[in-house]
């Protein structure tokens, strides 16, 4: 997207010499002015010229002015779309801000853009104004908000002990504040409503149930995103029952992966089958390197010398060949 | 030849107003392009 590097001018430079008579004072008060005063016929033919002349002139400079309009209409249109594709294609929360301002001078300029449409089209009824509906551009600027709120939700899987009685307790390094707990029932397991108590503007909320499958799972769902740093990084060796990623640490993820209205993460898996899952992933990496097959033929190349047997069959092999070419000769 | 002028001088009232309206278009035009622009860049 590529715009001339200068501004557009607004001085319109245009032929400015009109008839000092006609820019100052109203016509009909000149005219008769020069009634009252009687002037003779010769002058009133010349100052008849002269309107004409004056007529003709004003013409030309609306002429010039509507297709200077015009033009100036097409290049903003442009310029407005190509600003609407980009902000389709790359919505950012940041722009926000810039969208109302842009969406203000959007608006005035749509209806603008109408008038110098009718104005264009009847020049004799100059009062012909209407005002265009902008929903399109609220349309547009919508739907990039709305997909970012979704994507702002994240679930997380926490181990903990099912006779654990303490509550719906995760702990993620956050602060939080319960602020209220429902059962229902076609959802018998509880569910606990928290909110980040870190800054007071932290829109963060988290809600903590038990896993109907398995009640030894906790399942955390964060709703929104912490406009304030971690407040505590976790210990490595975090002695708690809970094992838990925390949603700043997913943040990333979440940004990236737009179309998934919602990220789950299972941390339930157990140490020792995820180490089980990585030892064999690099045995099979190993056995598909050239490195373990050189070193194959190589083991197999000496068992094979090695063998008494395997030595003397390719010692008659060759000796016979080689007696073959005697006889031949 | 009065009535003439006097219709002439209506015409170029006419034409002038109009003038005068296109002409503050176009620089509302120009702002709205130039700002639009501006946040562009």
């Amino acid at each position: 997207m590529e715009y001339s590097s200068s501004f557009v001018d607004t001085s319109l430079d245009l032929n400015a010499k009109p008839l000092q008579l006609f820019s100052e004072t109203p016509i009909q008060q000149v005219q008769g002015s020069f009634i009252d005063f009687g002037m003779r016929t010769s002058v009133k033919e010349e100052n008849n010229g002269a309107l004409i002349e004056e007529l003709n002139r004003v013409n030309t400079e609306n002429k010039k002015l509507t297709e200077m309009l015009t033009v100036m209409c097409e290049n903003y249109n442009t310029l407005r779309n190509n600003l609407m594709d980009y902000m389709s294609k790359n919505p950012e929360p940041n722009l926000e801000t810039t969208t109302t301002k842009k969406r203000k001078s959007v608006e005035r300029s749509s209806t603008t853009s109408c008038m110098i449409k009718n104005n264009a089209s009847s020049a004799k009824n100059n009062d012909n104004s209407e005002s265009c509906s902008t929903d399109e551009d609220h349309n547009s600027t919508k739907k990039p908000k709305e997909e970012h709120v979704k994507a702002k939700i994240s679930r997380v899987y926490f181990r903990s002990e099912a006779s654990d009685t303490t509550g719906l307790i995760v702990k993620d390094g956050y602060q939080w504040r319960k602020y209220g707990q429902k059962v229902t029932r076609d959802n018998p397991s509880p569910r606990a409503y928290f909110k980040c108590s870190y800054a007071p503007t932290c829109p963060v909320k988290k809600k903590v149930q038990r896993s109907i499958d398995d009640q030894s799972i906790l399942v955390a769902t964060y709703e929104g995103e912490h406009n304030h740093p971690h407040p505590a990084k976790l210990e490595p060796n975090d002695s708690s029952s809970n094992r838990c990623v925390t949603p700043a640490s997913l943040r990333c993820s979440t940004s990236l992966n737009l179309s998934a209205p919602t990220l789950t993460l299972d941390m339930t898996k157990s140490k020792k089958s995820i180490t089980e899952d990585a030892n064999k992933k690099a045995t099979t990496k190993k056995i598909d390197s050239p490195e373990f097959q050189q070193f194959l033929v190589d083991q197999m190349a000496s068992s094979l010398t090695k063998d008494p047997s395997f030595k003397a069959a390719l010692a008659a092999a060759i000796s016979g060949k080689i007696l073959q070419q005697n006889q031949q000769r | 030849k009065e009535e003439n002028n006097g219709a002439l001088i209506e015409e170029l009232n006419r034409v002038n107003t109009e003038n005068k309206k296109l002409t503050e278009m176009l620089t509302v035009m120009c702002e709205n392009y130039n700002t639009l622009r501006n946040n562009l860049m």
